[in-house]
């Protein structure tokens, strides 16, 4: 439908406006590498499926890039020349062990499949999604105030985010049955994360 | 399957 294709391509266009932001500044002064290897490790655990579920080649293809985009922007962070020296460690310092740990045991515990491997690390995937913003919401919060295009960059996310809550909704009401309680309580979780960021967001764009 | 339902989605 095309809420969730409006967050889709929101998601997809995150992705882009950090690359862009990264390779034109030169810098990547003010991101959490710690929230981009999050990305990837949700990313990878999420889309095993890749190999035997073939839904739609959007749904295939989607997958593939964006494993691709979100393992080519830690690559620039961590080994471009002259990004990499932009990195401020000190400044991303959230504690990222503290969401790994809950989140693998949240996926062992709570699954629509307790038997499948998968289905665990497809949970672990979600609940880690959920919280991975929190390293770059933390850095933003120490900095005192985001750059612009990494304000637009974590501004797409949270959009992507209120997209696929509406499609929720939509297709719990046209879809007979359809009921994903473990995507929605953490996709909400997740909305919640940015709603301080969306309010100052959008304070700071009528004040321009 | 109804429990690949959410599958569907990224």
């Amino acid at each position: 439908n095309a809420i969730r294709l409006a967050g889709d391509m929101s998601h997809m266009a995150s992705f882009f406006v950090l690359l862009f932001k990264i390779n034109k500044s030169k810098s990547v002064a003010g991101i959490s590498l710690k929230t981009q290897e999050l990305y990837v490790l949700v990313f990878c655990t999420r889309y095993v499926d890749i190999f035997w579920n073939h839904l739609s080649l959007y749904n295939s293809l989607m997958k593939v890039i964006f494993i691709a985009l979100s393992v080519m922007i830690v690559y620039v962070m961590r080994r471009g020349v002259p990004q990499r020296s932009t990195y401020n460690p000190e400044l991303d310092s959230f504690p990222h062990h503290w969401l790994v740990l809950p989140c693998v045991l949240l996926g062992v515990a709570i699954n629509q499949d307790p038997t499948s491997p998968f289905e665990m690390a497809w949970a672990f995937s979600i609940y880690l999604e959920a919280v991975a913003i929190m390293p770059q919401l933390h850095m933003v919060q120490k900095h005192g105030e985001a750059e612009n295009l990494t304000s637009h960059y974590i501004f797409l996310l949270g959009l992507y985010r209120v997209f696929y809550l509406v499609n929720w909704v939509y297709r719990y009401m046209t879809e007979d049955g359809y009921w994903q309680a473990i995507v929605w309580v953490s996709g909400a979780v997740q909305a919640v994360l940015y709603l301080d960021f969306f309010y100052n967001y959008v304070k700071s764009k009528q004040k321009d | 399957g109804e429990t690949d339902a959410k599958k569907d989605e990224l």
